[in-house]
């Protein structure tokens, strides 16, 4: 690995960031605690949708690659909204109101929001 | 992933990150980048968690993600977590969760929850090194006072270690990518000794957000997991993020 070019000399002048290995600036949102937790992330997904949508999608073609019966996206489809009901306050609300306002299946978003401890297996 | 958090010659803390993630979730050859990470890109978002519009906290996230991977708590602390592969895993925690044995936390709630309550980095250091997890996890937090830095190392049940910064050893900074910081780390993926190297070629006396960006610009800590570069100056409040590429030829890791 510290061949080059997979491990270069340590870069300088890089900021601000210009180039090649900067895509883009992020954007910046409001989340307003003073919500109720089921509509405060209804703004940002609003504008957001269709990238959460065709993450989610490229996470099921990975699925249905493994499982090509569709029974793995059938499982998450049925099982996780359970598992939302499980989840603490105000985080069960909330990715309920995620998937209100995206018209992602409440499964899916349930899988992408416990994904740091589904991706260990 | 690669996390950092560096104390300048004037005492002030800095934190950096790479968000890394992606992993073998499918690998587009004609592109050479992989599928879920270049998805993830488009839903990098900054946030501004007001309550009585006043700012609690911030962080940088991906859109429809309810917990906190990157966040400050402005004037306060910052943290970040990095990911800790063990066979004692989250599979486990999951399945101890689904047969109703639920006093571990979920580990993005746990983060959201400490930039939400803890009024401190103390408070918050408390919390992240003694509450039950559902999975193991580093976790990297930077204080506001000098030498208030530290990678607590998290199994699921204990805290397994905790490495300060410590100005006396000389020790102006701590860096964390996804191995135990006293083994070596897989040798197809040593980000860590790289990422060394550029830090202590930078020198505390030239420590700054712009030559941390430099450190967190180079490969392989740069690579082709890299969804995004977060840095956080706790003292200003500050927090900027923004989206990378990484171009061929470019570590897949």
């Amino acid at each position: 690995q510290f061949v080059p070019p997979f491990t270069e000399d340590c870069r300088t002048g890089m900021y601000p960031p210009s180039g090649p290995t900067f895509r883009g600036a992020v954007r910046w949102y409001t989340v307003d605690l003073d919500l109720p937790p089921s509509k405060r992330w209804a703004p940002l997904i609003a504008e957001r949708k269709s990238d959460l949508v065709s993450m989610i999608q490229a996470i099921k073609d990975m699925a249905n690659a493994f499982v090509p019966s569709g029974r793995l996206i059938e499982l998450v489809d049925i099982a996780l909204p359970l598992m939302a009901d499980t989840l603490p306050s105000p985080f069960s609300e909330e990715i309920k109101g995620i998937a209100d306002a995206s018209g992602v299946p409440l499964g899916e978003v349930v899988l992408f929001n416990i994904f740091y401890e589904v991706f260990t297996v | 992933c690669t996390s950092v958090v560096a104390e300048d010659s004037k005492g002030n803390l800095l934190h950096g990150r790479n968000l890394d993630f992606g992993l073998f979730l499918g690998w587009d050859v004609k592109n050479k980048s992989w599928t879920i990470s270049e998805k993830l890109k488009p839903l990098v978002v900054n946030l501004d968690f007001k309550k009585n519009n006043q700012t609690v906290f911030k962080s940088t996230n991906f859109a429809g993600y309810v917990g906190m991977l990157t966040g400050i708590k402005p004037h306060m602390f910052t943290l970040t977590m990095n990911e800790r592969f063990s066979l004692d895993g989250g599979y486990i925690g999951i399945l101890e969760w689904i047969l109703g044995q639920r006093d571990g936390m979920w580990m993005s709630f746990l983060t959201r929850t400490v930039l939400e309550k803890a009024n401190s980095y103390e408070e918050a250091k408390k919390l992240l090194a003694e509450t039950k997890l559902l999975a193991p996890a580093y976790f990297i937090l930077g204080g506001n006072q000098t030498g208030q830095g530290c990678i607590i190392t998290r199994s699921r049940t204990l805290s397994i270690d905790v490495l300060e910064i410590d100005p006396k050893l000389d020790r102006w900074y701590v860096l964390e990518t996804n191995y135990d910081h006293w083994k070596e780390p897989f040798f197809l993926d040593d980000r860590r000794t790289p990422a060394m190297r550029c830090m202590n070629q930078t020198t505390q006396t030239n420590i700054s957000v712009s030559t941390l960006y430099d450190m967190l610009s180079t490969k392989p800590m740069l690579n082709k997991l890299t969804t995004y570069t977060t840095l956080m100056q706790v003292s200003e409040g500050k927090l900027e993020s923004y989206i990378r590429d990484c171009p061929n030829p470019c570590m897949p890791w």
